[in-house]
């Protein structure tokens, strides 16, 4: 599944709503140091399922809602949308679908919700879709900022899992 | 199950020593069992030797040695099973002008398979990419997307 | 002994909260003690806020950002009982342009104190520099030092 | 006490003598990956008396002695001087001197010789010069590649003994 867009909306720094399409070949985010570049890439992480706030550099879940800053108070409520094109190789209940919109949400009182085409699913259902899929789940299809090394500096038995993860 | 890690390893270690002298323009590397008489417990060792070196320890090779011996590792995985899309947050950060070269060279190729969406401050994987995406903070604390003119690559980023 | 700590620990802080806005161009930080009872034993914790952003938990900032944070403790630990000369290998890799004229500008001015020795790929911070030594290897695996022409400077490495 | 001059010869990637004369302010050191300019840092913390083989990168300390490449055998024997200007500031056995040399070197047998102004003195005696002078002995004044960030991402009680270092 190629990803056509994500939209961001108070989500980490992202206080007002941002697109980016992704078309294929090699897409390249730049600025300068905390403009907010590795938090398009927690959100990536984090629409498609990621339960460890630590994980999006987090110490609670709640951290990932925009906090505010100098010029803005903070929200209530983000949400990231990932809009798949269908290439064919999807769960059978969506494969009618041209486009599959993945999206999350959560509010400051906890409250998550996810939904599929804009129908409310359980978190299970977007964890199903992307394992069947192989999207992001695999240890190598996001490195993060410095983690290259860890490959390299990793015990054997760790070094195991990303074989594992191919087999 | 016992025999398809056998298989993966097997496929993953013939295309890591391709992929290695690929980035290093030389030079060997391969992976090892820790202990092939159990392969469902065995850790997986890393061998790796630059161009004109001598055999050592993988502890020794410098920063930018360790970051391109894992990124030949990572494309080595990539190539025997594609994931639809591959995210890498500066991974070319400790490698010089040199290897960033090299690095992005093969990043066009198996770029061709996948989508890649790459994070940098590097101006030589800048001019690699298809397309840009320039996030600034005009606003200290908010995230905005900005068009980023780099000669012939314009991206207006507002949906 | 507690005393000495408690002194340290407040003359460290002091200096860290005036170093941190050089660096960042405004923001706050501090120190603290995770156990003001039990000085002997206490953690130490860091408190980072960059300009015109929340303050959020030390986790949350940026790679740079946070390089930017260490920098400016250990330009405030120097600054307060320097040692005769200081090694800083590579420590500009993670910021951008802008940071890394910031960090330089405070380099230039601390050592005027003690002797700096700077490992970097950064064009900028190599142009910083008084002398500079360029280590090459025409034969693999071998190091050799030469002379390196950067404008202005040039260093005849060979003794 | 002021670096004069820094002497490398055998010591892992310098298998010929390589001089550096480091003056005031700043001496950049530069060049492409793998060239041997953390080596230059390693062979400087070596020859203060780093004792732990893995605190510079190694397996085992016979790791540091040039070990060959495609154009060279392995040599026998790592030799490291620091030359230091006395600025005043040394133990009075040594106020005498302009200058003071110290060498450490490692045979590939296993003998390890230490001599300060090419008198053979013990490991002790090192350090001890070191400890007085407070030459390299503080965590901060060394900061190796990649450990920036160390200090942020540390633990409480971890980061507390740099400030006890100051104490
Ligand atoms: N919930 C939140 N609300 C507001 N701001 C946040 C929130 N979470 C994180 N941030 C801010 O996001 C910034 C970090 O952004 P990010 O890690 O994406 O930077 P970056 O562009 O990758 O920078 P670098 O080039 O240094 O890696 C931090 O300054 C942090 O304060
Ligand atoms: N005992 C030894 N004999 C020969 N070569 C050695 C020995 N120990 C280390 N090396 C070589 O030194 C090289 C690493 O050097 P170093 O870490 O100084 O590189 P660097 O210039 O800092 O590079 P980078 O910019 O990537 O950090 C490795 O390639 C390693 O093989
Ligand atoms: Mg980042
Ligand atoms: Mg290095």
């Amino acid at each position: 599944m190629r990803i056509q867009r994500l939209e961001i909306h108070g989500f980490k720094s992202f206080a007002d709503k941002v697109v980016l399409n992704f078309g294929e070949g090699i897409s390249g985010i730049v600025g300068p140091n905390g403009c907010g570049k590795s938090n398009v890439v927690d959100a990536l992480r984090w629409c498609m399922g990621e339960m460890s706030a630590k994980q999006l550099r987090g110490r609670a879940m709640n951290d990932i809602i925009f906090a505010g800053c100098d010029s803005r108070g903070p929200l209530g409520l983000a949400e990231v949308t990932i809009t798949f094109n269908n290439d064919g190789n999807v769960p059978p209940q969506y494969a009618a679908y041209t486009e599959i919109a993945v999206t999350r949400r959560l509010h400051r009182d906890g409250t998550s919700e996810y939904l599929i085409n804009k129908t409310p699913v359980r978190l299970r259902d977007i964890t199903d879709l992307f394992l069947g899929t192989g999207v992001g789940t695999r240890a190598y299809s996001i490195i993060e900022q410095g983690r290259i090394g860890f490959i390299v500096s990793a015990r054997p038995e760790d070094r195991r899992t990303i074989i594992e993860e191919v087999a | 199950s016992r025999d398809r890690f056998a298989e993966a390893f097997r496929a993953v270690n013939e295309m890591f020593q391709k992929v290695f002298p690929r980035l290093f323009r030389g030079g060997e590397a391969r992976l090892e069992l820790t202990d092939e008489e159990n392969l469902l417990e065995s850790g997986v060792e890393i061998v790796s030797q630059p161009p004109g070196k001598k055999l050592q320890s993988v502890s020794l090779l410098s920063g930018g040695e360790k970051a391109l011996t894992a990124t030949a590792l990572v494309f080595a995985i990539f190539l025997i099973k594609p994931s639809p899309f591959c995210v890498l947050d500066e991974v070319d950060a400790p490698l010089d002008d040199a290897n960033v070269n090299r690095f992005n060279e093969m990043l066009r190729d198996i770029s061709k398979i996948s989508q890649f969406i790459v994070i940098t401050h590097n101006k030589l994987t800048m001019a690699e990419s298809d397309r840009l995406y320039g996030i600034t903070m005009e606003e200290p604390g908010l995230s905005k997307v900005v068009s980023v003119n780099l000669g012939s690559k314009v991206v207006v980023a507002a949906a």
